[in-house]
């Protein structure tokens, strides 16, 4: 496995590449693609030839194996279904994400306890199931990985009822650390620490 | 100014820091950090000592100390008034996320074109106003940082509108990139490519 900071930087250069893409070239060389995206060339040449992608001396990387390519590496080349627990703002705001239910991964399912919300579906048609039925539907829709956007009291128990369930990798939103065991990967997404980076850069821009 | 990813550490061993000063110890040494949090010991000694911050030999770093260095850095030692444009799910999430009105961030105003919506307040009850009152709000406020949390057809239009009003950073939720003048930053956020990281090592789990 490769760090976390190296996949999130592969993860960048396949939007960068798919975006090129539809121009229509066939090639891009490493100083272009780091201008155009504010990357930085070296590192790009690195990380690819790590994985065993070269660029042509004078013409650069062509395009289409490249994506092929990073697709392999990240595990692109397979869908992953997708569950979401908390069928609140911010977990319907995730599964009616316009790029999402694409490409690899499916978001199959909501869950919650409002009897209100159980029996809707999302605006984009996503059935939003009652929490007591979370492993089986998890188990009935292969469901790979779960994201967890309920209140923080209930973040860590509603996990483990993923993991038990057969979950291998967790998304937290809730404002809370949860504990997994080591074989699982969970990923905490937090936008105030988005903020804080923002508030630097503002922080130093004289006003006026 | 330091790159984006030297911030993120920063504002990650800050809330590292955090957590630890709840428990009451006044010292702790950058291998103990490093271990509670996965982080990497020498990367923690090397990014504070670049600001002016050394732990003391066999005893560490003094918490309450650093928190105030890092603080400083970070600019997190004003206060930031922040705009959300998109008063729907997920702006209405991001608003009453319990974690952002404190410390240095309010949110002061949504804003929206929905008629249904404005006039009425969100759960923690920050007021949504009409878009088109944007720029004098945004004067009358002081707001230095506008999220967008439109439709992807709307946000552009309406980066221009916060910076033209005198914001001077952006965080855009919207799937488009949008082209602001090189000395407003702008953060995108897009949690398909963290997903994208998640799926990266559930790819790499075995299954059973
Ligand atoms: N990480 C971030 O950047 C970020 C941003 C915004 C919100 N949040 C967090 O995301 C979470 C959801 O936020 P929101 O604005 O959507 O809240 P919300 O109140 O709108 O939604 C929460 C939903 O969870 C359901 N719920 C509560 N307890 C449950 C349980 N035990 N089992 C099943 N469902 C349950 C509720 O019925 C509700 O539908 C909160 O923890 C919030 O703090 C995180
Ligand atoms: N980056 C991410 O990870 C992520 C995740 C989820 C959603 N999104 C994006 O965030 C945005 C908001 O998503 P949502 O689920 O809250 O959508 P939503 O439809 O629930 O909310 C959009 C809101 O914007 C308002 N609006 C539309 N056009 C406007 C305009 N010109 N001026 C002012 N207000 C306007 C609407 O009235 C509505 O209240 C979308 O662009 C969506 O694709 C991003």
């Amino acid at each position: 496995c490769v760090s976390e900071i190296v996949t999130r930087r592969l993860s960048l250069y396949l939007r960068c590449l798919l975006m090129v893409n539809r121009e229509g070239d066939d090639y891009i060389s490493s100083k272009e693609l780091a201008e155009r995206y504010h990357l930085n060339a070296d590192q790009i040449r690195k990380d690819l030839s790590y994985f065993g992608t070269f660029g042509k001396r004078g013409v650069g990387y062509n395009i289409e194996d490249t994506i092929v390519k990073l697709k392999e590496v990240l595990g692109l080349t397979q869908v992953y279904n997708v569950a979401i627990a908390g069928a609140g703002n911010l977990g319907t705001a995730l599964a009616d994400y316009p790029r999402i239910n694409r490409d690899s991964f499916r978001i199959v399912a909501l869950f919650d306890r409002d009897n209100r919300k159980v029996g809707a579906k999302t605006r984009t048609g996503i059935p939003i199931y009652h929490i007591s039925g979370l492993e089986d539907r998890v188990r009935e829709l292969n469901v790979r990985m779960g994201i967890i956007s309920v209140p923080a009291d209930a973040a860590q128990g509603i996990a483990d009822r993923f993991v038990s369930a057969g979950v291998r990798g967790i998304m937290n939103f809730a404002p809370v650390r949860i504990q997994l065991p080591s074989y699982i990967k969970t990923i905490s997404a937090d936008f105030k620490s988005q903020l804080e980076v923002l508030a630097y850069y503002v922080s130093k821009i004289k006003v006026g």
